[in-house]
């Protein structure tokens, strides 16, 4: 464990929190991509299903079942509780496009070709675009919540972090995971364009907004 | 071993 890691998974959870208090405190979910919302909680599912076959640690056991329990506490309230503040017209993303392709290339490039192994990797390409719909759907309606940008500001930064995390384990670890990698900086480059959005607009005070 | 260092990520 280095800074890194342990401020990527505590900027990690703080956006996961940010998102279920946005919801549950306004009682709604305008705004928030329902569809980018169930890719994570198959993201997670897939990735930490090692729950049922190997213990790491207290920390480690913690935090899965935590992000797993939020994400899919928040398809709950997107989807049920408070669906009819749900704007499906404007969460239309395909979701098909990413699954299908990353399921694919998860068969393809992989460690090993077992299943925890393709489900793991899947998880790792599926996590590095599922945030597309939110940021489409964003796109679509122009704006933003400030709240629903501070959420995106903490996922994005939390796999930013990681990338320092990576370097870290290089260097003194000898460590490096080239899926993760490839696929952490992709989930980052992704995240670019909001961030220039949100230091040089939110962070003056100002709404997310984007030109029509 | 390598995998096993690894899934000790989130």
């Amino acid at each position: 464990m280095n800074i890194f890691r342990l401020t990527g998974d505590l900027s990690h959870l703080a956006a996961i929190i940010i998102l279920l208090l946005k919801i549950w405190k306004s009682r709604s979910c305008a705004g928030i991509s329902g569809k980018s919302q169930i890719l994570f909680a198959i993201v997670f599912t897939a990735r930490y299903l090692d729950l049922l076959t190997s213990f790491i640690s207290v920390y480690n056991t913690s935090m899965k079942v935590i992000y797993i329990g939020c994400a899919y506490a928040t398809v709950y309230l997107i989807y049920a509780k408070f669906r009819a503040t749900y704007d499906g017209n404007h969460d239309s993303f395909r979701v098909e496009f990413l699954v299908v392709p990353v399921g694919g290339l998860a068969v393809l490039i992989n460690h090993t070709f077992s299943p925890l192994e393709i489900l793991w990797t899947f998880s790792i390409y599926l996590e590095s675009v599922a945030i597309l719909p939110q940021l489409f759907m964003i796109s679509k309606t122009g704006e933003a919540e400030t709240i629903t940008t501070h959420y995106l500001f903490c996922l994005g930064m939390y796999r930013t972090l990681y990338l320092f995390n990576w370097v870290w384990r290089f260097y003194f670890e000898g460590f490096f995971d080239m899926i993760a990698i490839v696929a952490g900086l992709v989930q980052t480059v992704l995240y670019c364009d909001f961030f220039y959005l949100y230091v040089t607009k939110v962070l003056k005070g100002k709404k997310l907004s984007l030109p029509a | 071993e390598e995998e096993a260092k690894l899934k000790d990520e989130l």
